[in-house]
């Protein structure tokens, strides 16, 4: 069965047709701390690119997606199974941090350098 | 929810890490950022430049060696000046040691080793305060000597971390690092009545704290079972060929 739906799949050349746009892709995303209501205790950096992934996961997720193997199981089960299951999702993959330097309640200043801040790429899983 | 303030969001998940954290340290929207002008803030703007680009990126070739430092300003400073050429100030440092989360690496004084006050030429230099017999050294501290290390023209440094982890840093709940911050008329400027007290408003002297978190990140992916382990590397692309 797996034949048949081989045989349906776009070819790579088709694939790109049309869908490439709406793919799964990182989106450059940039706001101020002030936008966040958090501009009265963080003194920098002024703006933050934190990205966000948005964009269909193709049923035949390419290398560049960094797709772990459940998710080529999880589509199959979309597609021959049961559509409840939903396909992958399009989220980051992976991340940078960020240094900020803030005022705390208490009057002290704080250097601080926090985890998983930017998206800096996407998968689908 | 639109409109809501972002504090109020934050309340709603206070279980993710950071919001855990942006609800410690944030001051309510209410309360408006603490002015925290002069001198702590220039060193920390400095500090913060030196150590990450204009978005905020962390610098490669940062020295800070931390991930997070915190620059406290003392409590209220009690100045006993002593007639004549000395001032001593005693500074009181409140300490959180949320040992939790950070690990202390390193902590330090930040003072005016020399400076002008009112047309006087001063020269101070920072001591442990001790209830009973004021001690006038510091521990040579494992990470190099105690010794003060003049940063920038105006600025010194002097490593203080054995002194805090010591005394203070084990403890339960809320303590106060106490030190005395002593200054010496200059040759040249006896006599005068020196304005010793525009020194208690001055920054003349702040505690610098280095933490690393202690937060174990993510649990690292448990190794797959071996099966699946060998699959991966040897045949990965036969699921996507098959698939494909």
């Amino acid at each position: 069965r797996a034949a048949i739906i081989a045989s349906k799949i776009p070819g790579p050349a088709q694939e790109h047709v049309g869908s490439e746009s709406n793919q799964c892709s990182l989106h450059h995303f940039q706001v101020s701390f002030h936008q966040l209501g958090w501009d009265h205790w963080i003194i920098a950096p002024n703006l933050y690119t934190p990205n966000y992934c948005k964009g269909a996961c193709p049923r035949v997720l390419h290398y560049g997606l960094n797709s772990p193997n459940h998710a080529i199981i999880q589509n199959l089960v979309n597609e021959l199974v049961d559509q409840n299951v939903p396909q992958p999702s399009c989220v980051p993959y992976k991340y940078a941090p960020i240094s900020i330097l803030l005022v705390e309640a208490n009057g002290s200043i704080l250097y601080k350098e926090y985890k998983d801040m930017i998206a800096q790429s996407c998968t689908c899983r | 929810k639109v409109g809501q303030p972002s504090t109020a969001l934050l309340a709603e998940a206070p279980t993710l890490p950071l919001i855990q954290e942006l609800l410690e340290e944030a001051p309510g929207k209410q309360q408006r950022k603490p002015q925290v002008q002069g001198h702590p803030m220039r060193y920390m703007l400095e500090l913060y430049q030196r150590s990450a680009d204009a978005h905020g990126h962390p610098r490669e070739n940062r020295t800070i060696g931390a991930t997070m430092v915190r620059l406290v300003r003392p409590l209220a400073n009690v100045a006993r000046t002593l007639r004549g050429p000395r001032h001593i100030q005693t500074l009181g440092f409140p300490l959180r040691p949320n040992w939790m989360a950070y690990q202390l690496i390193r902590a330090t004084m930040v003072y005016h080793h020399h400076f002008h006050l009112a047309g006087f030429h001063l020269s101070c230099h920072v001591e442990p305060w001790v209830q009973k017999n004021p001690s006038n050294h510091f521990p040579s501290s494992g990470r190099g000597s105690s010794k003060p290390s003049l940063l920038s023209k105006s600025w010194t440094e002097m490593d203080i971390t054995q002194h805090v982890q010591q005394r203070l840093w084990n403890h339960k709940g809320h303590r106060v690092l106490r030190l005395r911050f002593i200054c010496q008329q200059q040759k040249g400027s006896e006599g005068l009545e020196l304005p010793w007290h525009d020194m208690s408003s001055l920054d003349t002297a702040f505690l610098l704290l280095y933490f690393n978190d202690t937060h174990k990140s993510v649990q690292k992916a448990k190794l797959l079972p071996r099966g699946l382990e060998e699959f991966k590397k040897k045949d990965s692309s036969l699921l996507l060929q098959r698939a494909r």
